[in-house]
């Protein structure tokens, strides 16, 4: 199903954000705009990596990821217990 | 836990542990199912103030609020977001939406790590004791992102984030998640962060042993933990009609079986079902079960659930045989019926009793616990094994510790067994896994830590490494339970651990991020993966030559290109953290066509911090008709032993 959506775990290059943006949630508030008007962040993150989770389509996680700035946008993984 | 600092020799060496207002400055967190702030384990009595850089929270969500942490328990946050947006709104009658674990591991993992002394203690009057945790006067902080849907990544790093906000010194992380190359893995992203923080990140080693390179978690900045038993059993026997009597282990308590022997039926011939020896829900015909002891065999469905199976289509009792899976090694359960479990040998003779006795009859001794159990440790079946399915040059695991039959504080809202038809509540649990190990090494750590609080994460995982020994009292190597047979640094990475040693391993061999980044500059990672993993833009120098041989790390694996080059060399920095001293080295291959040199064979400190390099040389003399050997690499003064294992395979 195309309109399927999953969690990706979005990484920007924060060197490359541009000068434009007074702050970095608003460049990644703008790259995620970019690709979809519905999706939401659930998280930001600042220590673990510059980035942010939400959810998108395959196409959307897609043409996010050949935005400027973006290094990679990775499927959401599940872990278990041990 | 009840057994493990006795085990460990933490108890008779208590005046060469740190102080304990050293160690109370030592912030453990936990990333797990949450907690249990009632448990007696989180007692605050005797701790001071909590850290002056503590900034961290508790989070008030269903039945919790900042009331239920306290000095002990100095933090307490959940993180359900990625886990809601996946799966749907948590249903809160089934689910605490708050740091409270309606599980129970995350208790008994932050309890192992850090726990509180409790006196008498124990699971319906098994491992009685004084429960406590490795690291008694550290602070908890909970990080709840397993949930019953499991633990999503983003829910991880989120928690991995604010742990590091908050100002942890350790994470103890028992989960795991496949082997996802580094830079796509959250827990290795998270732990990247953290080690560069100065926080030591300690992780399970995961349960899939004993199949070769199953292990998860192995980046080299995390301290990945394997799991080896104690020297405590539950002894529960199985006593058959024919008079042989067979060795198995329980935690059963409730009304006995009847002083006499009770019919015995294999689960396999009481159902239609095809995998009716698994005693699968629904596969077992009362009117062939009733009244009966049935065996089971192990395997797919959990231990526990199969006695409830017996349970419910009206079985007496239940005895749990291995199969070739998981061999020797016995798991004891707190089984809902009276219910043993039995290595694959006795399971086979058993089932051979059953198969040509036409009224076959059995009944089950408990007698309680039994210490002092040898040989001990022996290598977990289900612990992890080496080699590194990613970087074949970094040998995981890194250490074993305790992880079989631990006992420690438990969730009040769920029974020992898990399951839901278990209504007995109880205050400590007893249960195995490399979730049960990886606590153990963390408090371990936070020891180190208060010990010597200018170490880098790097630095204690070599003190507690270097030290870990690999062989009995008598000088036997440690043997692997799967086996029968002497482990391998595949199985236990340097050893187990052996905490008193490391508060004091003369030297480390010590890593900070730079070292790790060219790490993955060796691994040939693109500019796009490091800054992923790195969060900053880190350019390999192109006119460099990079090895993953040359990573300081405190053991050695050397892959031997089949046809190529048959020699290989590794460098390494040894610091000294001791007093002054010159050690020599010496060096052991069990394989007699590889052949060893370090240069220089002898290394002088004269000071404190001073650093020294060296070079080892692996030489394959001829073709080797082994696929894998092993050695041993260690530096002595006389006093302190530094030693490495070393890993030898032929790709």
């Amino acid at each position: 199903d195309a309109h399927q959506r999953s969690t990706y775990i979005v990484h920007m290059a924060k060197s490359e954000m541009p000068a434009s943006f007074e702050h970095h949630s608003h460049w990644y508030d703008s790259s995620l705009k970019s690709v979809s008007d519905t999706a939401e962040m659930i998280y930001t993150y600042d220590n673990v990596i510059h980035g942010f989770s939400t959810r998108l389509t395959a196409e959307e996680a897609l043409l996010l990821g050949s935005q400027p700035g973006i290094l990679s946008v990775l499927p959401e993984l599940t872990y278990e217990l041990h | 836990t009840t057994r493990t600092p006795e085990f460990l020799g933490l108890e008779k060496s208590e005046s060469m542990s740190p102080e304990a207002n050293l160690a109370s400055e030592v912030v453990i967190g936990v990333l797990d199912t949450g907690v249990w702030p009632e448990s007696k384990s989180f007692d605050d009595s005797g701790l001071g103030p909590v850290p002056s850089s503590w900034k961290g929270a508790c989070e008030t969500g269903t039945n919790f609020t900042s009331s239920n942490c306290n000095r002990k328990l100095i933090g307490a946050r959940y993180f359900s977001k990625g886990y809601e947006a996946a799966l749907g709104p948590i249903d809160e009658s089934k689910e605490s939406k708050s740091p409270r674990d309606d599980d129970g591991h995350g208790t008994h993992t932050s309890t192992t790590a850090a726990g509180s002394l409790v006196g008498e203690a124990s699971l319906f009057g098994y491992a009685p004791g004084t429960a406590r945790g490795m690291a008694t006067h550290a602070r908890v902080a909970a990080y709840k992102v397993c949930w019953v849907g499991g633990c999503f990544s983003s829910d991880i790093l989120a928690a991995m984030d604010k742990a590091i906000d908050d100002n942890v010194n350790v994470l103890s992380m028992s989960l795991g998640g496949g082997m996802p190359d580094y830079f796509k893995d959250s827990v290795a992203i998270g732990a990247f962060s953290a080690m560069e923080k100065g926080i030591l990140v300690s992780c399970s080693a995961g349960n899939a042993g004993p199949t070769p390179s199953s292990l998860s978690n192995l980046a080299p900045w995390i301290t990945t933990v394997g799991a080896g038993t104690l020297d405590r059993d539950f002894p529960a026997y199985v006593s058959l009609g024919n008079g042989k009597n067979y060795s198995g282990v329980s935690l059963y308590r409730g009304n006995s079986l009847p002083e006499t022997l009770t019919p015995f039926i294999y689960a396999g011939n009481a159902s239609n079902s095809t995998s009716g020896n698994l005693c699968m829900m629904g596969t077992l015909a009362p009117e062939k079960v009733a009244g009966k002891i049935v065996l089971c065999d192990r395997g797919v469905n959990a231990r526990v659930q199969k006695g409830a199976v017996v349970k419910e289509a009206g079985g007496a009792g239940m005895v749990l045989a291995n199969t070739a899976a998981n061999g020797e090694e016995l798991v004891a359960d707190a089984h809902l019926l009276p219910a043993t479990s039995v290595g694959e040998r006795s399971g086979n003779a058993i089932k051979n009793y059953l198969f040509s006795d036409p009224k076959p009859t059995v009944t089950i001794l408990f007698e309680g616990t039994k210490i002092g159990v040898q040989p001990s440790p022996v290598i977990a079946a289900f612990s992890s094994r080496g080699p590194n399915s990613i970087t074949p040059e970094i040998l995981k695991p890194d250490i074993i510790a305790p992880g079989v039959n631990i006992l420690a504080g438990w969730s009040g809202g769920v029974g020992p067994t898990g399951l839901s038809i278990d209504t007995r509540r109880v205050a400590f649990n007893i249960i195995s896994g490399t979730s049960m190990s990886c606590p153990h090494v963390s408090g371990l750590a936070a020891l180190v830590k208060a010990a010597h609080l200018d170490w880098s994460p790097a630095a204690i995982r070599s003190a507690l490494m270097t030290t870990a020994y690999t062989a009995y009292k008598k000088g036997e190597s440690l043997l692997d339970v799967a086996t029968g047979k002497p482990a391998t640094p595949y199985d236990y990475g340097a050893g187990h651990v052996n905490p008193i040693a490391a508060l004091n391993p003369g030297l480390v061999y010590d890593l900070a991020a730079e070292d790790y980044l060219n790490f993955v500059c060796a691994l040939n990672y693109t500019e796009s993966q490091i800054n992923s993993l790195a969060r900053r833009k880190f350019t390999c120098d192109t006119s460099k030559k990079y090895s993953l041989n040359d990573l300081n790390y405190p053991s050695f694996s050397v892959v031997f290109s089949s046809g190529r080059s048959s020699v290989v060399k590794h460098t390494r920095t040894l610091t000294n953290v001791g007093s002054p001293g010159t050690y020599k080295v010496s060096a052991t291959s069990e394989n007699p066509s590889v052949k060893i040199s370090v240069e220089p064979d002898s290394l002088n400190f004269s000071e404190t911090n001073e650093k020294k390099a060296y070079a080892v040389t692996f030489t394959a003399t001829g073709s080797s008709s082994i696929m894998d050997s092993f050695g041993r690499l260690e530096w002595t003064d006389g006093k302190h032993t530094v030693a490495s294992p070393i890993a030898i395979t032929w790709s």
